[in-house]
């Protein structure tokens, strides 16, 4: 994947940073300090759809053979996403409403990487 | 639907402006742990356990956790909760310890395994018995009733941890739980250390929380 820097208009990963102190946050959640809320952005002309890092089912393939054909057909081109093609889970040690403490990973909350479906 | 200048953020001709669209990135991070949390808002804190609390538990329980939650199946949602004990009505021979679970996690929770974790301070070279009785609620009448008692062999000053059966996963799906500590030698009692800024007594539970029935699309 590609992070995005510069005037690049290719499809990239946006890094995002949110400061649990910025939202007022950082007294309930203990640990991280914030959250990486990256996101995928920018163009998938037709010649990278299906750059390294899409979906790698059969299935995906199929599909973006047919659409890459459908759309040569077009004069347009394009209709390819960039998507995240990679995310890990974000682990939150917080405190309930009770004064609990609770730890838990929630899966596939940041984005590692973009690609163009 | 983010204001940009094409149909979605991540299709095809899509420019995005940063700073322009932070309140409302930052709006959208908050409902999305919200929402993945299962809360509706943020908590607001009654009770914060004090800092030194909060380190020792999570050093005593750092020794012993189990690396990585993930090792579970993705679609199962696994929690650890820290309960810290609020003493409650004690006795010249014994001492009884509440503990209050959030009613959010009562429903359709089952604990895969509850430690309880306390530190008591003897004299030198004595050895104690420790009984250890844990009550829950009656269901009809509110009252508590003994469930089941253990007798811990508690031979050093220091943490000590016991596991509880069965009856943790009725105490959870409560959201209450009562445990009675009642050494056997009275001199023992009065050189228990409780509620000590950094040795409040403490239940870890490692606690799933059942997913829906889903179907796979193959």
């Amino acid at each position: 994947g590609i992070d995005c820097q510069g005037v690049s208009r290719m499809c990239c990963r946006q890094e995002f940073f949110v400061d649990f102190r910025e939202i007022g946050w950082q007294d309930w959640i203990i640990q991280p300090e914030g959250y990486a809320m990256n996101f995928c952005t920018g163009q998938c002309p037709l010649h990278v759809a299906g750059m390294p890092g899409i979906s790698s089912s059969f299935h995906t393939a199929v599909l973006n053979l047919l659409k890459a054909n459908a759309a040569a057909g077009t004069a347009a081109g394009g209709g390819s996403c960039c998507v995240p093609t990679s995310r890990r889970p974000l682990s939150l040690l917080y405190y309930d409403r009770d004064s609990n403490i609770v730890k838990t990973d929630i899966p596939d909350m940041v984005v590692e990487a973009c690609g163009c479906s | 639907n983010l204001k940009t200048d094409g149909p979605c953020p991540a299709c095809w001709g899509a420019t995005f402006d940063l700073e322009s669209q932070r309140e409302l990135l930052l709006d959208l991070a908050k409902k999305s742990i919200l929402d993945k949390l299962h809360l509706r808002q943020r908590p607001t804190l009654s009770q914060p356990v004090s800092r030194g609390a909060l380190k020792t538990a999570l050093q005593r329980l750092r020794g012993s956790r189990r690396e990585t939650l993930l090792d579970h199946d993705q679609r199962q949602e696994e929690y650890e909760i820290i309960s810290f004990a609020d003493t409650g009505l004690s006795g010249s021979n014994q001492t009884r310890l509440e503990f209050h679970f959030s009613g959010r996690m009562a429903a359709g929770v089952k604990v895969q395994q509850t430690r309880f974790m306390f530190f008591v301070q003897f004299p030198l070279n004595a050895t104690r018995t420790m009984n250890i009785r844990v009550l829950v609620l009656r269901p009809y009448d509110a009252n508590l009733t003994l469930t089941s008692q253990h007798v811990l062999q508690v031979d050093a000053s220091g943490w000590h941890q016991l596991l509880l059966g069965p009856e943790a996963q009725a105490a959870y799906s409560q959201g209450h739980l009562t445990l009675e500590l009642v050494p056997e030698s009275q001199a023992a009692h009065s050189s228990l250390i409780l509620g000590g800024l950094s040795h409040r007594p403490f239940v870890a539970a490692q606690v799933r929380v059942e997913g829906k029935h889903r179907v796979h699309r193959r």
